[in-house]
């Protein structure tokens, strides 16, 4: 999901 | 995933195959940190061993596998196949002066109190100064092989890239990450002195010498 704590960046 | 995301990731890919194709080609670390490239060990470890718990996509598992993989490889040839080009005498930056303020940092910054939270959070300090051992070298040299200063390049770019990425996707999807924003500007603020010397010297065709 798009939130900063999905770490979903490298 | 925008192209600024995939370009900034593809150009983190190619520094270290840079970095690799140094190393092999001229059979030497010279002019590499060790302790930058131990720090990115620890950047990588501490914050992708989330691949085992937290599934993004087959992208993102991939490049965490080699981002950890390459870097503790590195090490290796840096400590063992190449040792005796490596000169710990020039690479003396004290790493406990980063260690320390991050740790603390993530204690306090951080999304959630818990170990995998402020873990996240301390690799995201830690890789925001973990070129300075690197960078502190080059200014003790005050040259550098040209191979290098693209491995440095491409890093730089690599985050430098990110900061495009953020604001794309807080007008595409309004999230913004202030931990990571934050950490990103001052890691390629650290960057700029660099880059003019690369882009105005070293793209010129001369060699990467800084001024006396």
């Amino acid at each position: 999901s798009a939130t900063p704590e999905a770490h979903d960046e490298l | 995933m925008n192209l600024f995301r995939l370009l900034g990731d593809l150009s983190h890919l190619a520094s270290i195959l840079v970095l690799l194709h140094k190393i092999q080609t001229s059979r030497s670390c010279r002019g590499i940190s060790f302790k930058t490239q131990a720090l990115y060990v620890a950047v990588f470890v501490a914050r992708y061993l989330d691949l085992f718990w937290r599934y993004i996509s087959l992208y993102n598992s991939a490049m965490k596998v080699f981002f950890i993989g390459s870097s503790c490889y590195i090490l290796y040839l840096m400590k063992y196949r190449y040792r005796p080009t490596n000169d710990p005498s020039i690479d003396t930056f004290r790493i406990e002066y980063l260690l320390v303020p991050c740790a603390i940092l993530s204690l306090i910054f951080n999304y959630n109190f818990m170990p995998t939270e402020i873990l996240w959070s301390f690799s995201i300090f830690l890789e925001s100064v973990a070129i300075l051992p690197q960078l502190f070298m080059l200014q003790r040299t005050g040259e550098a092989e040209a191979i290098t200063t693209h491995y440095l390049a491409a890093l730089g770019i690599y985050r430098a890239l990110y900061i495009p990425n953020w604001i794309y996707r807080y007008f595409t999807e309004g999230v913004i990450d202030p931990i990571a924003v934050t950490a990103g500007i001052v890691q390629t603020g650290l960057y700029l002195d660099f880059f003019y010397v690369y882009f105005t010297k070293v793209l010129q065709g001369q060699k990467f010498e800084l001024p006396a």
